[in-house]
């Protein structure tokens, strides 16, 4: 399936330093 | 030794990849030179990395866009997947740049990277952000204007994710009607 992502979701992220 | 789980070091990937693009108006240069490609992603982290590194739209000049279509497609109307599509507009007031012109952008680029168009999301090409003196503009890009079903099911998405009132009409326009007006406004394909 398709990979959706509500605004929660992806707001939950913002602010989270990633790995790279 | 200790497991770590993947979740905490693989980044979320998103459907598709997307590239931002940027224009600045200067008039000694041609339209196309003045767009310039900033940055692609294709996972969550990598998209907040880029929005929380660059201006907000209600910090730009006047005359300055942004663009986030999808890896290939050009934020141009000449471009394949856009030769025989349109836009859903909104047009803002000037009042609306200091209360909704920022919210209103983030809110777009997450409907995009979140595919929050359902199965129709596969219509969409990207989304511009106009900024201009006059009243900004920000609009959702889809490929083909007589995709009926998409092209409503999109409108009636964005409008309920941006907080756009019920009684606010917003309208779809077709590239080919808004590169050939005449006069200042576009007839709408839909409403």
């Amino acid at each position: 399936g398709k990979r959706q992502y509500n605004r929660v979701f992806l707001l939950g992220f913002q602010f989270i330093p990633a790995c790279i | 030794q200790k497991v770590i789980s993947p979740e905490s070091y693989i980044k979320h990937p998103l459907q598709n990849k997307w590239a931002l693009w940027f224009f600045k108006n200067d008039k000694s240069k041609t339209w196309q030179a003045n767009l310039r490609l900033i940055s692609k992603f294709d996972t969550v982290e990598d998209f907040w990395a880029l929005y929380n590194h660059i201006q907000l739209p209600s910090d730009l000049m006047s005359g300055c866009d942004y663009s986030l279509f999808k890896d290939g497609i050009e934020p141009m109307w000449e471009d394949g997947r856009n030769r025989k599509g349109g836009r859903w507009l909104i047009t803002l007031s000037k009042q609306q740049r200091r209360a909704d012109l920022d919210r209103f952008w983030l809110e777009t680029l997450m409907c995009l990277v979140g595919e929050g168009f359902d199965e129709h999301s596969d219509d969409v090409c990207g989304a511009v952000i106009n900024v201009r003196a006059k009243g900004d503009k920000i609009a959702v890009w889809t490929t083909d204007y007589e995709n009926k079903d998409a092209i409503t099911h999109i409108g009636q998405v964005y409008k309920e994710r941006l907080g756009v009132p019920p009684k606010v009409i917003i309208g779809y326009q077709s590239h080919a009607d808004t590169a050939t007006k005449s006069g200042s406004s576009t007839k709408n394909k839909f409403v």
